[in-house]
């Protein structure tokens, strides 16, 4: 198939009541039960208008309320694919497994590719010098049911967040990929997008098509919010990327959607309500043998041939999501700035339609190791509002911005290929791909 | 294009060569 209908479903999670002891397995499966219920019906609508594959969220079934033990009635023996099972006709082959059953059934019965993120247990002892004390590995883990119910992937998330106490790593990163009609895929969740391994090896070693991605993401603004990022990876990475994000507005949790490469087919960013929103779209199976591919970009390439333009102010120090970027006030209307950290210089070169008084705009740098909840490297340039005219405020998370810019083009002295190109308007929303593009020399530039 | 109000716009780079082993602080990290 040259193209495919795709679906993602960010599910407002039912959520379990926080409990210091373990519920028993009849109450667990009494909540996923109510859980598989929703994601049943966004099943039969997405099969309904033609979906070949639909994705869910991660801890999509059961949330994420959990310790190490109270997760355990939760979870299920996962086999490898290669055991070649259909849970809905053989479903006691691997002992009790009702979620598995039920899931491959949804995906049989409406004849899709269902991926859910569910939890697997491993037993061990104490020959395996990292055996839990408990007897036992628990893994976050993604599966997915071809359109005959059998089971053809099973991924354990390999990069956990820092509070996902419930659940182990598991010993070495594993790149989970699988061939259909429409395309090969690979498969990875929320935290992993920040890696190499699994996420960069799986694009460029073992050259999937497109992206499966469970993820229970919440927003931190002004660089870390779903949407954008994603959007920004699939583009970079030349991948089509199905994002299917949590909805919890009271943990930010919202923004899902339809990446391809070369634009953003469908996404959904809701802090008004507790609905969950089911998004389809038609993709290109494979894309990189399209006409329409982004070229690839020398990330440094202009920067390498410019001097950097004299600042006559003072840099100054923000904080963005606990990094210390060094930032520079746009004072005028129009001009060209640049601020350096370590290694990384950051231009900016820019027109304003008016330079308002009650809104202050900073241009920052950073190059360093992130270190909290999770360690990786990073050098970053962005120009943002600050939250109010008070420069110690830039870096904050703000909502809305007035001051329209009539040209830009922003570029950095990048010392890696993996840079992630993000434009967020007033309101939190995307800038629609016609405003703005990337040059070959690697600056994010406006196109009027 | 039209005049646009911008709120962030960034370049993210990631330099993997400089990451720690593993990204993630879950307990796995202690083991």
């Amino acid at each position: 198939l040259d193209t495919f209908i795709a679906a993602v479903y960010e599910h407002a999670v039912i959520l379990p009541n926080r409990t210091e002891t373990p519920v028993s397995k009849e109450e667990a499966l009494l909540l996923m039960n109510k859980n598989i219920d929703v994601l049943e019906k966004a099943v039969k609508l997405a099969a309904t208008q033609g979906a070949h594959i639909i994705v869910t969220p991660e801890d999509g079934i059961y949330g994420w309320v959990f310790t190490r033990e109270t997760i355990y009635p939760y979870l299920e023996e996962i086999p490898h694919p290669e055991v070649n099972w259909i849970p809905c006709t053989d479903p006691q082959r691997f002992g009790y497994a009702p979620v598995q059953e039920r899931l491959s059934c949804l995906a049989k019965d409406n004849s899709i590719y269902v991926v859910a993120n569910i939890g697997d247990k491993k037993p061990c002892n104490a020959s395996d010098p990292r055996c839990p004390p408990d007897g036992r590995y628990q893994y976050n883990t993604d599966v997915v049911f071809d359109s005959q119910g059998k089971l053809v992937a099973r991924y354990h998330k390999y990069n956990l967040f820092a509070p996902e106490v419930q659940f182990d790593f598991p010993k070495d990163s594993e790149v989970v990929t699988f061939d259909t009609p429409f395309g090969k895929f690979g498969i990875f969740t929320c935290f992993d997008i920040f890696s190499h391994d699994p996420a960069v090896v799986m694009v460029k070693k073992f050259q999937v098509d497109s992206v499966l991605y469970p993820t229970a993401w919440y927003n931190t603004l002004p660089l870390l919010s779903a949407v954008p990022f994603h959007s920004a990876w699939a583009r970079a990475m030349g991948v089509n990327l199905l994002s299917a994000n949590t909805h919890n507005t009271s943990m930010h949790m919202t923004g899902s959607g339809i990446y391809a490469p070369e634009a953003v087919k469908v996404y959904h960013y809701d802090m008004e309500t507790e609905s969950g929103q089911l998004m389809l779209s038609e993709l290109k199976s494979r894309p990189r043998s399209e006409p329409t591919f982004p070229a690839p970009v020398a990330w440094s390439g202009y920067d390498k041939g410019i001097k950097p333009f004299l600042s006559e102010q003072l840099d100054f120090p923000g904080m963005i999501y606990f990094d210390e970027f060094t930032f520079t006030e746009l004072k005028r209307n129009a001009g060209s700035y640049t601020v350096c950290q370590k290694d990384l210089c950051c231009h900016f070169t820019y027109k304003m339609s008016e330079k308002r008084t009650d809104e202050v705009y900073a241009l920052g740098a950073f190059d360093g190791l992130h270190t909290v909840e999770g360690q990786y490297y990073l050098q970053v340039c962005t120009l943002l509002k600050c939250q109010t005219t008070d420069l110690r405020t830039c870096g904050e998370p703000v909502g809305s911005a007035f001051t329209k810019f009539e040209k830009f083009a922003l570029s950095g002295t990048f010392g890696t290929s993996y840079v992630f190109p993000q434009l967020i308007l007033s309101g939190s929303q995307l800038a629609p791909e016609r405003h703005y593009e990337v040059s070959r020399d690697g600056r994010l530039q406006s196109t009027s | 294009g039209a005049p646009l109000p911008i709120l962030v716009m960034a370049l993210y780079g990631r330099v993997f060569e400089k990451d720690p082993p593993r990204l993630g602080q879950g307990p796995g990290k202690l083991q």
